[in-house]
């Protein structure tokens, strides 16, 4: 399957899905918000993935017309980054969100 | 010189310095915050300077104890990195600091 249809599979079979990169402060800063949710995300380490890494970020820019990390999933749904993260559980709609899904 | 003498030249050559990269929200975080205050940084994007970026990177790490990015300097001292300087900024620390400097 193309990268493209890889990305819509990973996000249709786990909950929450972060595309990250390990040193970045952004996707630190969403991966810590998750974890103290009580969610722990499906984490693709972007930078840890050789040249597909790449190849892997220009595909997510070509599903959801975001290129830029964290590239944040909730149940199959595309969020955004860290920022659009962050507002949603400010207006208190994070946490609805992942009640909907099944986390058991 | 040495990189890490290089360092030294130009944190005191100019009043604010930082070393940041182009594609990291944490330093466009602190560049912002120092433009909306009306300083112009001086500016070293360490992934736009090849192989160097990388030495450079060490050679702060050398002289301040930190190797991440951004790392700012004001009236030549250390200041630390984008958490540290918005922890002044809502201190009001970083206006008395700035305040301090010749920056006509
Ligand atoms: N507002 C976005 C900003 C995202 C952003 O600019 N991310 C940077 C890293 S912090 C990025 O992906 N830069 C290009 C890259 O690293 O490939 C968010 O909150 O996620
Ligand atoms: N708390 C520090 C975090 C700095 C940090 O972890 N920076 C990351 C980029 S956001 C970094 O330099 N990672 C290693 C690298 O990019 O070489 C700050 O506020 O500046
Ligand atoms: S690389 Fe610095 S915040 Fe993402």
């Amino acid at each position: 399957p193309s990268l493209e249809e890889s990305v819509k599979k990973t996000v249709k079979e786990h909950p929450v899905v972060v595309y990250s990169k390990t040193w970045c402060s952004y996707s630190m800063e969403v991966k810590a918000l998750l974890e103290r949710l009580g969610v722990e995300p499906h984490v693709i380490e972007l930078d840890q993935l050789g040249s597909e890494g790449r190849e892997l970020q220009d595909a997510l820019e070509t599903v959801t017309g975001q290129f830029t990390v964290p590239n944040v999933f909730i149940g199959g749904k595309h969020i955004g980054g860290c920022t659009d993260t962050l507002d949603l559980y400010h207006k208190g709609e994070l946490t609805n969100l992942l009640g909907e899904l099944n986390l058991s």
